[in-house]
């Protein structure tokens, strides 16, 4: 029965039966498509397996991968320093040989959206590293920015393309060194500031989620009958 | 005139049976989160040459059973799936990734003599 097993797991394409440490939450996204998918089959309803009509990308696998970075230490926080700095580190070897990726979107939770606690302008930067860490030091050295974006409250959820970043990633593992995040505390806005800022900031680093969503398409599993179909 | 089956009665004709697979069953629940299992049915029975015409079969089964018919060497048609449907399955890898995929040919949905 193992030996079959193993064979069927592997036209799954998994090398093993999996035995997941944490159990991330499902994305809407994911659920939606599932649920679409689930209701098409039910009704006979002919589907192209090889495109993911609810994203508008070609793609036959969907992979949310967990943030496997972590929190730099912040100082005594002030409006001059940043309010949370984190390395996002996204494992891509789940992703075969054979696969093409279509779509790299990274997801940041900043935490459940509220009418009634807005919270400070916050300015979020996403830095590149091109670097590995210097001798000594904990963190990777940042590169060049990727994104500078200001956030007015924080709250919700933000999505950034990544799809150039991920296929160089991808393409070349060496070059995945990670993002670097800094969150930022925007000036001017009351007296109140310094005393939502430790409260924010903690409640930041609570409730930030990172995850990069990707979709591949694998042109040996999207053959002549797919295409037919569609 | 309706043909009489030989040695076949009906229920044993090549026809679909419902096959619900539990996921539960197989150990697999720990990492597929949906769905909890699926109706994949499978296809059994008898294609006797009288009714391979009329089991849903390929030219070539009919040509097979008219073989088996003269040289009972030659194996008799075999009850398979003619029409699949696929299925999704959301699960998480060893990597702790939630993946979504697609699979095809998942779910028997008729039968026949080929």
């Amino acid at each position: 029965f193992q030996f079959r097993e193993y064979d069927f797991l592997q036209f799954l394409g998994l090398d093993q039966v999996p035995s997941p440490q944490k159990f991330q939450p499902v994305p809407y996204v994911l659920k939606k498509i599932f649920q679409d998918r689930e209701a098409a089959a039910a009704t006979g309803v002919p589907q192209d397996l090889c495109y993911v009509k609810e994203l508008g990308v070609p793609g036959n696998v969907l992979r949310l991968l967990p943030d496997q970075g972590f929190f730099l230490s912040s100082k005594k926080l002030s409006q001059a320093s940043p309010c949370l700095q984190k390395l996002l580190y996204f494992n891509l070897s789940a992703i075969k040989e054979k696969e093409q990726l279509t779509m790299a979107q990274l997801g940041l939770d900043l935490g459940p959206r509220s009418y009634y606690h807005l919270g400070p302008e916050l300015e979020l930067a996403l830095i590149l590293v091109q670097e590995p860490p210097e001798w000594g030091q904990a963190s990777p050295k940042p590169g060049k920015i990727f994104s500078l974006h200001s956030v007015p409250s924080p709250q919700g959820a933000l999505y950034f393309n990544l799809l150039d970043v991920a296929k160089d990633w991808n393409d070349n593992p060496r070059k995945n060194l990670g993002l670097f995040l800094e969150i930022l505390v925007k000036e001017d806005r009351d007296s109140r500031m310094d005393f939502q800022l430790e409260d924010t900031c903690a409640r930041l680093r609570r409730s930030l989620l990172a995850s990069l969503l990707v979709v591949t398409f694998n042109p040996e599993q999207c053959s002549s009958s797919s295409r037919k179909r569609r | 005139a309706a043909i009489p089956a030989l040695g076949a009665s009906y229920k044993n004709l090549c026809h679909r049976h419902q096959l619900f697979i539990n996921f539960q069953d197989l150990g697999w629940h720990k990492w597929i989160i949906a769905p909890k299992g699926f109706m994949a049915n499978y296809c059994h029975g008898d294609c006797p040459f009288s009714l391979t015409t009329s089991l849903n079969s390929s030219n070539y089964a009919f040509m097979q059973a008219l073989m088996h018919a003269v040289d009972p060497g030659v194996p008799q048609a075999v009850c398979v799936p003619t029409k699949l449907s696929p299925m999704s399955m959301l699960y998480h890898d060893n990597d702790d990734n939630v993946i979504l995929r697609h699979y095809e040919d998942m779910v028997v949905d008729e039968c026949g003599c080929g």
